[in-house]
């Protein structure tokens, strides 16, 4: 089965890679877009490195790129879920020591990247999720904002299309895509 | 979803996943992204990697360190995430993409969904893509 792949080179040095989420087809009047917005993040998260920055500032910078972007489904531009609501989950690790930070479910902020690592810096656990999580972005100082901001025209579009297509939510929902 | 992953002058690396899911999901799912050894996971004497698709199936093969087991072999950064992303398609029929950076510097962006918005930077050179056989390259000095 031929998978499509790109490869680099093997010397040691400063490198980053980032991806936008598997798609099916992407319109031609996106596609551009989503070019500029994997190129900036990718850009962002190599500035990190060369100014001296670590893995993970470099990771968690290419990835707060891509949460701001609408053309991505994270952060601002997420999917809706049942409810026409935002639910969103973020993991990130460092392979110096394998410390870890992941949140899942948090809504109105703008950011569940930031959250992720946070968890990761400042508490002896690997995982926080809804409530607990949401309080923990309170604590740390992380704003609140109207879940509006993380809706886009498109994920509503999307949303409405669904519901219509293929009703409710089915348990064997086709294994596919995410 | 969306994800990174990093190699550092001092030879550390990480990655990073965020969001992603399935429109008109059930309230309260959760899919891969923020599962460490799924969504993700780093060790500096392997790699790092950042998987999207199909939540449900990249949980059940645990597709990040997945790959990584095939790094541990001994396989390249191109056949341990092509060995991954078919194991999972093979035994699920679920379809996805990974982005994998070795300890060594070696990168690959693998998917077996239709597509998937990737790019790279290295040696100052940035290639970015998104459907198959399509890189575009830019000089970033």
């Amino acid at each position: 089965m031929a998978a499509a792949s790109a490869r680099g080179s093997i010397d040691v040095s400063l490198v980053v890679v980032v991806h936008g989420g598997g798609a099916s087809n992407i319109s031609a009047d996106r596609k551009e877009r989503v070019h500029e917005g994997i190129a900036r993040a990718a850009t962002e998260g190599y500035n990190i490195l060369k100014a001296g920055g670590s893995a993970i500032d470099a990771v968690e910078g290419a990835v707060i790129v891509l949460e701001k972007d609408p053309e991505f489904n994270a952060g601002c531009g997420s999917v809706l879920n049942a409810k026409g609501d935002v639910e969103m989950d973020a993991s990130i690790m460092d392979g110096k020591d394998l410390s870890a930070g992941a949140v899942s479910a948090v809504r109105c902020i703008e950011n569940p990247i930031k959250l992720a690592r946070l968890v990761m810096e400042k508490t002896p656990h690997c995982f926080l999720t809804g409530h607990g999580a949401e309080k923990f972005a309170a604590d740390m100082g992380i704003p609140e904002i109207p879940v509006e901001n993380l809706i886009t025209e498109r994920s509503k579009k999307h949303l409405e299309k669904e519901k219509l297509e293929k009703g409710a939510q089915r348990a064997d929902c086709p294994k596919n895509l995410g | 979803t969306v994800g990174a992953v990093a190699l550092d002058c001092k030879g550390n690396v990480a990655y990073a996943t965020s969001t992603g899911g399935i429109v008109n999901k059930m309230v309260g799912r959760v899919g891969d992204s923020p599962c460490i050894g799924a969504g993700g996971y780093a060790d500096n004497n392997l790699g790092a990697v950042s998987t999207t698709g199909h939540g449900e199936s990249i949980l059940k093969v645990n597709l990040a360190r997945l790959a990584l087991f095939h790094i541990e072999q001994g396989k390249t950064v191109d056949e341990a995430a092509e060995l991954a992303l078919n194991y999972m398609k093979s035994k699920l029929k679920g379809l996805g993409g990974l982005i994998l950076v070795s300890k060594t510097g070696d990168w690959v962006a693998k998917w077996t969904s239709a597509s998937m918005p990737w790019a790279a930077v290295k040696n100052g050179k940035l290639q970015a893509g998104i459907d198959i056989c399509e890189t575009r390259t830019r000089d970033l000095h």
